[in-house]
């Protein structure tokens, strides 16, 4: 455990508990992707299921379990409790377009040929591009509300984080790992268009409004 | 090294 991971981690809860007191507070979930947060949901489920076979840390087993509950309470939100305020109609990306590459991909390019460990890729690979229908979503509506602007600002700071333990890692530990490693940088290339945009507005107090 | 052994990440 080094500092950027740990903040990283960090970040990565601060934006699940943005996203669910935006939900809860508002008591809406409009401008959310419920196709991300599904995708999200799928990622800890399938990467998490060592939690059965593996004991790391308690550390590491809190911080999952937080995810997997925060994040399927999320889910639950969206397509229960304020289901009429979700935003179904903006919501049009095809996940299965997702999905099933991704799927493809970790059962070609893993670490071990066994099942959990095809999940744990298939975790990795998805989580890097899950936040393409939020992206998706907002590029059609054209516009961000300044919360869930926070929101995926915290959740692309946490790969790029990672990004960072992953050298540091690399030059104290020699420790490397090539498939989280290219998901990650993947995951983090995907939000720069994003962060010009929250550095260049948000964070001057305007809203985020894509150019017409 | 590389490989499946080191899970300690979320």
């Amino acid at each position: 455990m080094n500092v950027f991971r740990l903040v990283g981690d960090l970040s990565h809860l601060l934006a699940i508990i943005i996203l669910l007191l935006k939900i809860w507070k508002t008591r809406s979930c409009a401008g959310v992707s419920g196709k991300s947060q599904i995708l999200f949901s799928l990622v800890f489920i399938t990467r998490y299921l060592d939690l059965f076979t593996n004991f790391i840390s308690v550390y590491n087993s809190v911080m999952k379990i937080i995810y997997l509950v925060t994040s399927l309470g999320t889910v639950y939100l969206m397509y229960f409790k304020f289901k009429a305020t979700y935003d179904s109609n903006h919501d049009t990306f095809r996940i299965e377009f997702l999905v099933v590459p991704v799927g493809g991909l970790s059962f070609l390019v893993n670490h071990d040929f066994t099942p959990l460990e095809i999940l744990w890729t298939f975790s990795i690979y998805l989580e890097s591009v899950a936040i393409l229908p939020q992206l998706f979503m907002i590029s059609k509506t054209g516009e961000a509300e300044t919360i869930t602007s926070h929101y995926l600002f915290a959740l692309g700071s946490y790969r790029a984080l990672y990004i960072v333990n992953w050298v540091y890692r690399y030059y104290t530990e020699g420790f490397f790992d090539l498939i989280a490693i290219v998901a990650g940088c993947v995951q983090t290339i995907l939000y720069c268009d994003f962060f010009y945009l929250y550095i260049t507005k948000v964070l001057k107090g305007k809203q985020l409004k894509l150019p017409a | 090294g590389q490989g499946t052994e080191n899970k300690d990440e979320l």
